[in-house]
């Protein structure tokens, strides 16, 4: 998957992919604080190309541990576990499903907003392929909003980046692909070699999506992540990020 | 498609010399509405009058529209009046050896209607009736029942089903419910929206053996089928003006239910209904879950608890209540009033001191073969007793078993209290019914259901408003909307699901099925008309039952036939007049449902009306003898007067 992170204060967009094997969990925000944990499943494309197997978010499970819910999106259905009972949406319906002030509000065939306390929120956007593609699956997008009250403990491959870190992007030089310009990023104490690259948001298209400019970062994310991305594997959908 | 069977030349004639040429049976299903049509072509080929009997059954919840008779080229056409007036006419000019009624049966979920002629020898007669019925979602599954019995083999027999589904087909089954005999003939020819099954067995196979003159074609032949429901949780349909909206969701965890069993252990349970009864009791005690909350009361003259309040259904628990189901021994008399009003005051009580949950479900089922014979006897008294003291949330499952037991009595019962009842035959079936009808209820997946749509763009809208919803069934409601106005129509569901609070929205293009439905020669393209119809006919049949004063019982009254007549249906308001091009013969066919204190004919709810005595003399069942020389003749004035008031 593709990761889009905005930092507000420096008008910058970082972005970098993260490539693992289909099945891994990826914790996205952590936040032992606030009670919030915000994990992604892979699901891989049905066909290598160029000898690379794609991996999407498959799966997003959403646990708000003061509420004692649970929340899985998938791409068949929306699901709110309490306790040992769940109840489930699917992608056919819109709908909303409310329990202890977190709504869950499904746009048919579109995306669903979970909101906690008429608050933070979060937003998950399907995206289908046609049926009998022959490489491509369906898969999910995820939005959190700079605006989100995490608490300053807030880890994770986005939540870590809910305390904007200082980035200073210079030297930009043509890079080895036409079109793509290279700098040098200073960030968290390492220098980088970034690419200008372009990343869409899907929120406002759905089909196209909206081009973002953005700065590459290579290798998973490597120097502009706490540690390595294979730190952020966790076991279950509704799992904390041991640090 | 399928190989037709024409005359095969074998002989079918009977010693009577009646030869049945054909026996079709048609039926059309559009989304959830059945369009069926039974043909008969016979013939008396004797040389002197004989008579020509047409007896079919419809499935009970089915309106009978139309019904022809042509005799040697001659066509008699039906019409349908108001039922006094229809009588008075008949009075005036009956048909000469000629009969037709609608009569009462006790198989199970059907009536028959039977028209009987006799006629000299030569002549050809072809009957033909249309009858349409909603289909209801029981346990997961449509079923359409096809009762055949041609009464004789047939030259061409012929049973051709079509299923138009605009949500989707997802299987179609045939149960072999004609028996072994017959397995492997039909066959099953499935789109993904459309279904075909024909049944056309051969005069060979049709009889009983290979050198038998009688026909093995008696029984029903069933289909039974569901939706895709997959992925939707609701189905708005609009077409022609109306709109039915279908409601079945799944993927819902069960909410827990509050349930008491009220077992009615009077010395008429005695033997097989208790053993069937015991036996049911430990299956459904078996299946009760974890966070269900149960207690019995058995009654007889006296009330007893197994507990006096409600109980874990833990192992431990379910396995004590099966021992003491085992060990009662049926004698005394009957005492539902005090039972069900014991039944209610553990609920309550358990309800007032925050033992229950609030998500749950409460439940009564009361299991009885007979009436109150101890105690309050009066059935008004009782029913009163129970509506006072009943929270509106507790839901009332009645299940009579037998033909001792007031069942429109438990109907009303049930009805009142958001229940349904269940007519239980006290045979080996017993324990399996019981079963069958606990199924449908013990899987609550949504309480508190409002239906809601725009105010302005609908009308006539039919109840929109629900206690539960159960797992395997299916909600629907109908109304007008505004089509020459209106683009889309849009509805919000909400209710209480087993840990959530459930809002479903659905926005539908009002012209979103013409297309599919249009360009379908087989589709009824008023079913969506006639489905409101027919929810709302029976919701005024259930509303007039528990009207409670004569004006309204009025009023309600003249609604119903009001709509019996605009939708050309028998109903108890409606006879249907059957006529010669002439007009100088007429036959009535007229609906069994004049008892007084029936509930709900062709409701959509389970179960069937007592066997009754106002079946005219004049349609009850003919011997079947060899030859019938004397003329039928129609019945005495004074006999068709007797009825139907208020």
């Amino acid at each position: 998957p593709h990761f889009i992170i905005n930092l507000p204060r420096q008008q910058k967009n970082i972005c970098f992919n993260i490539d693992s094997e289909p099945g891994t969990i990826l914790n996205l925000i952590s936040d032992a604080a606030s009670g919030i944990v915000v994990n992604g499943q892979l699901v891989g494309a049905k066909k290598r190309v160029n000898n690379k197997l794609s991996t999407y978010f498959g799966k997003i499970g959403f646990y708000f541990e003061d509420r004692r819910l649970k929340v899985e999106v998938s791409t068949d259905a929306i699901t709110l576990k309490d306790g040992l009972s769940s109840t489930s949406l699917s992608w056919s319906d819109t709908g909303s499903l409310i329990r202890r002030r977190l709504r869950i509000s499904v746009a048919k065939e579109s995306n669903v907003t979970l909101t906690v306390d008429g608050d933070s929120s979060f937003m998950v956007l399907l995206h289908r392929v046609w049926k009998k593609h022959p490489a491509h699956v369906d898969f999910l997008g995820l939005y959190i909003p700079p605006t989100n009250n995490f608490s300053a403990a807030a880890h994770g491959l986005i939540g870590q980046f809910m305390r904007e870190p200082d980035v200073r992007v210079y030297n930009e030089r043509p890079g080895r692909v036409p079109g793509k310009s290279e700098a040098t990023m200073d960030v968290k104490g390492h220098k980088l070699t970034v690419t200008r690259g372009l990343q869409k948001d899907y929120r406002l298209d759905r089909v196209f999506g909206t081009n973002v400019q953005c700065w590459f970062v290579h290798n998973n994310g490597k120097g502009f992540l706490d540690g390595s991305y294979s730190d952020y594997f966790v076991p279950t959908l509704y799992s904390y990020l041991k640090r | 498609s399928t190989p037709s069977n024409d005359d095969s030349g074998e002989s079918v004639t009977g010693e009577d010399n009646i030869i049945l040429h054909s026996y079709k049976v048609k039926s059309t299903i559009t989304s959830r509405l059945a369009n069926t049509m039974v043909q008969s072509r016979v013939e008396n080929g004797a040389r002197h009058p004989q008579n020509l009997v047409f007896d079919v059954q419809i499935p009970k919840g089915a309106f009978i529209h139309n019904f022809t008779m042509n005799v040697n080229g001659i066509t008699f056409t039906s019409s349908v009046k108001e039922k006094s007036s229809a009588r008075s006419q008949y009075a005036q000019a009956r048909a000469k050896g000629k009969a037709a009624g609608i009569l009462r049966s006790n198989d199970l979920d059907m009536e028959n209607f039977k028209a009987e002629l006799n006629v000299p020898g030569g002549t050809k007669v072809q009957f033909e009736i249309h009858y349409q019925q909603p289909i209801r979602r029981k346990l997961s599954t449509y079923e359409h029942v096809v009762p055949l019995q041609p009464g004789r083999l047939a030259k061409q027999l012929e049973v051709d089903i079509r299923i138009i589904e605009p949500q989707g087909i997802n299987f179609v089954h045939i149960p072999n419910a004609l028996g072994e005999h017959f397995a492997g003939i039909a066959t099953i020819s499935k789109g993904e929206k459309k279904a075909h099954i024909s049944f056309k067995p051969t005069v060979a196979q049709q009889r009983k053996c290979s050198n038998c003159s009688l026909t093995a074609v008696e029984g029903n032949f069933v289909v039974t089928y569901d939706v895709n429901r997959d992925r939707k949780a609701g189905e708005l349909e609009i077409f022609n003006g109306y709109f039915i909206h279908y409601f079945a969701p799944e993927n819902l965890d069960p909410l827990p239910k509050n349930i008491l069993f009220v077992i009615d252990v009077s010395g008429s349970m005695w033997g097989l209904k208790m053993r069937q009864t015991v036996e049911a009791m430990k299956t459904i005690l078996g299946d009760l879950r974890s966070d269900d909350k149960f207690s019995i009361l058995d009654f007889n003259h006296n009330v007893r608890c197994w507990r006096d309040s409600l109980v874990e259904a833990s192992r431990m628990q379910t396995d004590a209540a099966k021992k003491y189901i085992e060990g009662i021994h049926p004698n005394g008399g009957t005492n539902i009033n005090d039972a069900l009003l014991r039944a209610i005051f553990i609920l309550n009580e358990a309800n007032k001191f925050g033992m229950l949950d609030p998500n749950s479900v409460s439940m009564i089922v009361l299991v009885s073969d007979g009436d109150p014979t101890v105690g309050e006897l009066k059935l008004p008294t009782i029913q009163k007793n129970v509506k006072k003291h009943i929270q509106d949330d507790i839901s009332l499952f009645c299940l009579g078993i037998g033909f001792d037991v007031d069942y429109d009595f438990l109907k009303r019962l049930a009805h009142e209290n958001n229940g349904m009842a269940q007519r239980i035959f006290g045979n080996q079936e017993t324990s399996s019914q019981m079963k069958k009808f606990y199924n449908q209820v013990s899987t609550p997946l949504l309480k508190k259901l409002e239906f809601n749509y725009p105010q302005g763009l609908v009308s006539d809208v039919t109840h929109n408003t629900f206690q539960n919803y159960f797992g395997g069934s299916e909600i629907v409601v109908a109304g007008k909307v505004d089509t020459v106005n209106v683009q889309h129509l849009q509805s919000v569901i909400t209710a209480t699901a087993s840990n959530a609070q459930l809002v479903l929205e659905t926005l539908e293009d009002v012209e979103g099925l013409d297309e599919f439905l249009n360009n379908d020669i087989h589709a009824d393209p008023k079913f969506t008309e006639k489905l409101w119809a027919y929810i709302t006919i029976n919701q005024l049949m259930a509303e007039r039952n528990l009207a409670p004063t004569a004006a309204l019982k009025r009023n309600i009254t003249k609604s119903i036939l009001q709509m019996s007549l605009d939708h050309h249906i028998v109903t108890p308001y409606t006879a249907m007049l059957i006529e010669s091009p002439d007009g100088e013969e007429l036959m009535l066919a007229d609906s069994p449902q004049d008892r007084k204190r029936a509930c709900c004919p062709g409701v959509l709810t389970i179960g069937q009306p007592k066997p009754d005595n106002s079946i005219p003399s004049w349609a009850k069942t003919t011997p079947k003898t060899k030859d019938t020389l004397s003329l039928l003749m129609g019945p005495t004035a004074a006999a068709v007067h007797e009825v139907d008031n208020d």
